[in-house]
């Protein structure tokens, strides 16, 4: 087992008890910073952990970034435990993370989805949903970026529970889906709501529900442009950009249309890479480039975020 | 644990809206237990669809009678799984 966070392997794919290790070495190693906050439970019992990284004040405004909310998307959850590691290496020597994380505080949820993890590693690797029972039908589990309260139900999901896109049978109705609603209703001060997916290389803002322009849509544009220009300066991985519903296709119930219509501006989706032909079994060589591409276009949205405060 | 020996995963890439919605057909088609892990969005963007066994013969016909281009982006599902099952053991050792 690691002894502490910098010997830990970010290059490989870990099992979610190691991933609990992390966070909590993580929060023993920084103390002054970093503090894990359980935001409720999965379905199975087992906690949503959320990392805060903080250096102080009161219900700062805040950043959410999270990771593995489809839990087959492995490279997701990998890349937000090299983004924990980055925050507290980066803090006070990268200006511009340290100036915002001297105004705002950051909340990152890398296992969003752990029930539906623990089953990619023991059971299906190809499971994406959460692992609640249907009443009524042999099919487990609801998608849970389809489950929130933002267009439900409506065109763009499935009313299926075997169905991949399966929206559940009311809004929230998944805990993993309910427990960040209302942590972000009760912390009421979040300014960037940012959803990791992968794969296709996309940075998405709303909406995915309806083709109504978002009031914001000229700013979010433009800062997309930015994000996806700094992400592929480092390999030149390529994204596309635009708002869900016309850059993919239309999805109802999705996240950051919730977050979205919750006043929080920038609300954003990536879809981070496959630059070959591995889909969701990206192999692990690829984590650290991922990640590290990725956190430049983070870095745009946060940076953004800390200087043009509403 | 479920294992995925045979299964393919292929990439379709729609030359125009009619075989978009050629594809979109295939969603419904639900004996045929497709996953989806590209869905269509529109013409010209690739469509990546992981195929069981028991499925492939029919799809792939249906998708060369319709004239609907596509290349086998993954030959055997189950042998990238099992690299990777390997992979994370041997790191971890």
């Amino acid at each position: 087992q690691p002894r502490n966070t910098d010997s830990y392997d970010y290059g490989r794919y870990h099992p979610i008890n190691e991933i609990y290790d992390f966070q909590d070495m993580l929060v023993a190693e920084n103390p002054n910073m970093v503090s894990k906050i359980v935001i409720g439970q999965s379905y199975e019992g087992r906690p949503l952990n959320v990392l805060k990284f903080s250096t102080g004040g009161t219900n700062r405004p805040a950043i959410w970034i999270d990771t593995g909310i489809h839990s087959r998307e492995w490279v997701t959850q990998a890349s937000g435990q090299w983004f924990a590691k980055k925050i507290v290496t980066d803090y006070g020597r990268d200006p511009t993370l340290t100036a915002i994380l001297n105004k705002m505080d950051i909340f990152l949820e890398i296992v969003t989805n752990p029930d539906g993890y623990y089953y990619t590693h023991n059971n299906n690797r190809m499971w994406r949903k959460t692992r609640k029972p249907n009443p009524g039908s042999n099919c487990v589990g609801v998608d849970p970026n389809r489950n929130w309260d933002a267009g439900f139900g409506g065109p763009g999901a499935s009313g299926r529970p075997c169905s991949e896109t399966y929206h559940g049978p009311r809004a929230n109705s998944e805990s993993e889906v309910k427990s960040i609603v209302d942590f972000v209703k009760s912390h009421g001060n979040f300014k960037a709501f940012i959803s990791i997916h992968s794969y296709s290389q996309m940075l998405l803002y709303p909406y995915g529900y309806t083709r109504t322009p978002v009031k914001d849509q000229a700013e979010l544009h433009s800062l997309a442009k930015k994000a996806i220009t700094d992400l592929a300066s480092l390999y030149g991985t390529r994204y596309r950009y635009g708002s869900i519903i016309s850059t993919i296709y239309q999805a109802s119930g999705g996240t950051i249309d919730w977050t979205y219509n919750q006043g929080i501006k920038y609300s954003y989706t990536f879809e981070l890479r496959d630059t070959g032909r591995y889909g969701f079994i990206l192999p692990p060589s690829q984590i650290i480039p991922t990640a590290q591409e990725t956190w430049l276009a983070l870095m745009a949205i946060m940076d953004h975020t800390y200087k043009n405060p509403y | 644990k479920e294992t995925f020996e045979g299964h393919q995963v292929l990439r379709i890439v729609p030359k125009d809206d009619v075989q978009l919605s050629l594809i979109k057909d295939l969603e419904d088609m639900i004996e045929f237990e497709l996953d989806f892990w590209r869905g269509v969005t529109d013409a010209v963007t690739p469509v990546d669809i992981r195929v069981p066994f028991h499925s492939l013969q029919t799809v792939k016909i249906y998708l060369e009678t319709q004239g609907i281009e596509y290349s086998t982006m993954i030959e055997d599902l189950q042998t990238m799984l099992d690299d990777e099952q390997e992979e994370m053991e041997s790191a971890a050792r």
